[in-house]
């Protein structure tokens, strides 16, 4: 089973980003408390928001590549894609601690172990919303990125794909390179709506363009355990698609949404824990045993 | 001065169809204690997801025709746009009060002033995201919907247009046939990022396409006053735009998420007050108040 998860859901502000950047990085990392072994990931930002770069202090301006170049190149042969597009370890690790020691400038330690091994990014920015239009003419624009990905599928254990609000040209390239679908839910009452909109969107893409794509898992994401309105959307989604949403709801926690702040993902940002600054963490923690118990059983 | 404002962001989840919604509802219904008069007014959803129908209980189904129709729709002769596109103030109080009993199953009694009178609203729902690939070929398809509201721009006192989180087509479309554009950002980090995105998009739009859209303003929403980074993100954008940015923040609070379960938006479900279940509606009549302080100075 090869693993090109699209995280997607036309609904904003649901997650979507928070989830890619921090399921990619724990399976990257490994964990024996969690059980989870360290893995060679690949996190796609195909988002011109390129909000996943931002999760780990990188700067857009140092950026030499993006998923632009990559979705639009005509050239046809076969790109160096490891070298010449993606941020590699190394430089995720260095954007993080300088972003780390940008933020907490009186503290004089950075934590020894605010690092990753085997992450590498493919970031985006703003360039990418042109590339909706500019495919849109193009003979086979909905199958560029699975193309594109084609030569280096097999260098990774998981490739994990961000995705914009939207079903879109971007939203659809994403859904056509993936074998699974991954969708983060907010226990909020419009997101009700949305989701079975991306049904019906995912049952539409399985039977023209992409008959290996399946429903990986839900995630509920930003619970309130305490609201009846976060509850009901739990439930509701729960009785729609009953076997695959993950165990581990996902609270809102403000450090969560701090870690962007800080410029490195909550799950190594944060000591996980059962209350306070690491809660969060755990929670993340959790999602990716479970993911990774999930592959385990197929 | 004609009030054709486009709420717009193409970060997801800032809270534009929250606003859109009540604010439009605000302007439509009037208030003597906040000194709005009221107004009539035209809300008009170019979100595929639909939002705004579901904000006042309108069920998906019983919609006859949408934006979508309305978009698309080539004969070129003058649309009979009030009769047979828009939900009147009837429907939209009739769906608002059957949405309340169904939800508060043991109360008898609908609240007497659950209604509205002089708001009309075109829908949307999920066919709406065929426009963007029908009209990508279309001559004049980013000025579909100015054309399309021409006939009758003049019967309302205020347009209020919701946009999807994206900057493709119905977002443009919404940005031409606007004059001005209001900006809900929400105090979280990723919105500082979006925020510069929005502001070179909506430059590029007066220069090329609508040489008259300006920034209406902007409003900080889901705003936690305990939260350093919220603080540090309001301080940021009122930073790069001082004059623009609203006085009155919007907090995050369940009351406004909970208006949208129950099917009617908080400005009129709950009574404005200090605290409890009316501060959200009391931050909403404060924005409002401001809007319309803003027009008057004009
Ligand atoms: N568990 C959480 N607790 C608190 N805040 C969270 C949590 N998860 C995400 N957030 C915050 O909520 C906001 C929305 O999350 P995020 O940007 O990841 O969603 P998204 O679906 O990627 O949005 P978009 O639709 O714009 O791409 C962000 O500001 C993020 O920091
Ligand atoms: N002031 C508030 N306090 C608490 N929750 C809020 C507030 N405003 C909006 N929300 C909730 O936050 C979520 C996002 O808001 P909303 O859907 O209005 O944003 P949006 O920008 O229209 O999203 P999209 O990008 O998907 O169109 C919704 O579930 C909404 O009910
Ligand atoms: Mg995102
Ligand atoms: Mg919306």
């Amino acid at each position: 089973y090869k693993m090109v998860v699209a995280v997607a859901n036309q609904k904003g502000g649901c997650a979507k980003t928070t989830t890619a950047v921090n399921l990619a990085t724990a399976l990257a990392k490994g964990s024996k408390k969690f059980k989870v072994p360290p893995a060679k990931v690949l996190l796609i930002d195909l988002d011109p928001q390129g909000n996943c770069a931002t999760s780990f202090g990188v700067e857009k301006k140092k950026i030499k590549k993006t998923a632009y170049d990559l979705l639009v190149n005509d050239s046809g042969e076969d790109l160096p894609l490891m070298e010449e597009y993606l941020i590699s370890p190394e430089q995720i690790t260095d954007s993080m601690r300088k972003a780390w020691s940008k933020r907490n400038e009186n503290s004089k330690r950075i934590p020894e172990d605010l690092g990753i091994e085997n992450l590498w990014l493919l970031p985006s920015d703003i360039h990418l919303s042109g590339a909706e239009i500019e495919l849109s003419h193009r003979i086979g624009r909905e199958t560029r990125l699975r193309e594109a990905l084609a030569p280096i599928i097999d260098q990774f254990d998981h490739i994990i794909i961000d995705t914009p609000p939207s079903l879109g040209l971007l939203s659809i390239n994403a859904l056509c390179a993936a074998n699974w679908v991954f969708i983060p839910v907010q226990a909020e009452y419009y997101a009700l709506e949305g989701f079975s909109m991306l049904m019906n969107s995912v049952k539409m893409i399985q039977k023209r363009i992409n008959r290996n794509l399946k429903i990986f898992g839900v995630a509920m994401t930003m619970v309130d355990m305490r609201s009846k309105l976060s509850l009901h959307v739990c439930n509701e989604v729960q009785s729609k698609i009953p076997r695959k949403v993950f165990k581990t709801p996902i609270r809102r926690l403000a450090k969560v949404a701090e870690a962007a702040w800080t410029g490195a993902p909550t799950v190594i940002l944060n000591k996980p824990s059962n209350s306070g600054a690491g809660a969060g963490s755990k929670e993340y923690w959790s999602l990716t045993k479970e993911y990774h118990e999930r592959v385990q059983e197929m």
